[in-house]
């Protein structure tokens, strides 16, 4: 059972840290501290970490992909190019093992879900959010999150998703909806749209231990005037963004990425 | 008594909210709910606003120019121009006017001091942060500040002080530092060291009144787990940042700033 989930986002908006908290384990090694003398990089890298976890006695087989270096040059405008071309070298591989005599067992290494991270600013999307989810939501589920969501207050938060939602209806930019059925029972048209109106989610990453002020010990942060914790849905929206990837909405993320994303790729590819 | 302060950094670092904390009124209109259609600005603007305001008995001719745009486009290279261009500009009408025959009462629209905001990653210094204050620093007195450094722990804040420091010694990026003297007594001495052992000063911002736990109403930030007061030197260092700029070293960087940054100006002017 292949995951594979792309992570996007600008540099020092806790990416490595939503990873390691989503998969309940440090997934990636420790960043080494960086030299003042280091030169940055010049282009966005793809780094790639793979890991069996089990979900819910479902066991995956986990690939996170990151993006080191997107947004972080003085001039990013070709910031996107990386990604999409990582993005459509995976598609490429598929259709490639989908036309040999013996295809018992593709490896699917399509892309699955895009977690896009979103500055918390407070205002709206950004040009570059714009430009680069543009040029993947055809491609690939984007999933938009707003990241450390503990700088904005709640009434902050609702008038930010509000404008975020407003930006991506204004510039026609897909994200990920699970799809919803005629049959679909009363209790599955709830648990979808309590997990949907959140989006997109603002969440909080820690893999760090706590104490709260009663004395609970819980994943959180800790600052002088309070402990927030990243599991309580009173906080943050992680715990809605980890059902989605992981637990409600596996299938659904694979299926539209096969029958959908990749069979339009497929598409345009043979007939142009 | 002429103050101009610049303030630059990109849009959703607090900024506005900043300068309308630091004066304890709202300096600037309520902004306009940016409408998703509207067509974001190209290119770097000048926003200047002056206010008459006393402090400590003494009445300040306060200009705060903000420069919108800055650090917001996809192509970051120019950001820089239009706020080079803006304190030349005082420079040489300074110059004018000290060349007339007529000058008993030249006004002083130099800068006396740029506020640089920089987003409170949690690594270090980025590109454009580098590439922004090595324009700039030998033409206004620089004050890095943290921006939004309640989105930070104490010992994140720590750690990142330190970096931007290496960062910006190993990049031989000037500061402003109060000119330290022989004759200085102990008390100064150690107030100056108290200031300046806080550099790059971790902020808040907030004009709102909120009720602590305890039951004080104070100006701050609520959340669901805790607020943060920007008056309390222990949450963060407005207090330290608005003891510098209008309180202990008004005068040093008015000196500074007509004594060293304008005459390296006029010199380099005069002999090109
Ligand atoms: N306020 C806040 N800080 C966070 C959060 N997640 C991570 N951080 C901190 O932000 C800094 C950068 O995190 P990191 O995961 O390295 O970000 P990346 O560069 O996007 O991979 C570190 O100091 C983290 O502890 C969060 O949800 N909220
Ligand atoms: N967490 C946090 N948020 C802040 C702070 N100051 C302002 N904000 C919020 O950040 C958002 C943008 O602030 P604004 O002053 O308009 O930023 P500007 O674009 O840099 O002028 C608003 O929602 C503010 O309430 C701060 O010190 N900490």
């Amino acid at each position: 059972f292949n995951l594979n989930v792309l992570i996007v986002g600008e540099s020092g908006l806790g990416k490595s840290t939503l990873v390691s908290t989503l998969f309940n384990n440090d997934l990636y090694p420790p960043k080494p501290r960086k030299d003042p003398a280091a030169e940055p990089p010049k282009t966005v890298e793809i780094q790639s970490v793979t890991k069996d976890i089990e979900e819910n006695d479902v066991r995956l087989h986990l690939t996170v992909i990151d993006t080191p270096g997107f947004g972080d040059f003085v001039n990013n405008s070709d910031s996107w190019k990386t990604i999409v071309d990582y993005i459509d070298k995976r598609f490429d591989n598929y259709l490639d093992a989908e036309n040999r005599v013996n295809r018992t067992s593709i490896n699917d290494t399509r892309i699955h879900a895009c977690v896009y991270f979103i500055q918390p600013t407070g205002h709206s999307l950004k040009p570059l959010d714009i430009t680069v989810m543009k040029k993947l939501h055809k491609k690939v589920n984007l999933i938009p999150v707003i990241a450390k969501s503990d700088t904005l207050t709640d009434e902050e938060i609702e008038n930010f998703k509000r404008r975020i939602l407003a930006d991506i209806r204004h510039q026609e930019i897909d994200i990920f909806a699970p799809p919803q059925y005629e049959n679909d029972d009363a209790e599955s048209v709830t648990e979808t749209h309590e997990i949907m109106s959140k989006v997109p989610f603002a969440i909080v990453g820690s893999t760090q231990q706590v104490q709260t002020a009663d004395g609970r010990t819980v994943r959180g942060r800790s600052y002088p005037w309070g402990v927030i914790e990243v599991d309580n849905e009173e906080h943050c929206d992680f715990v809605k963004l980890r059902q989605l990837l992981v637990r409600n909405y596996l299938e659904e993320l694979r299926e539209k990425t096969a029958h959908t994303l990749y069979e339009n790729y497929r598409t345009e590819k043979l007939s142009s």
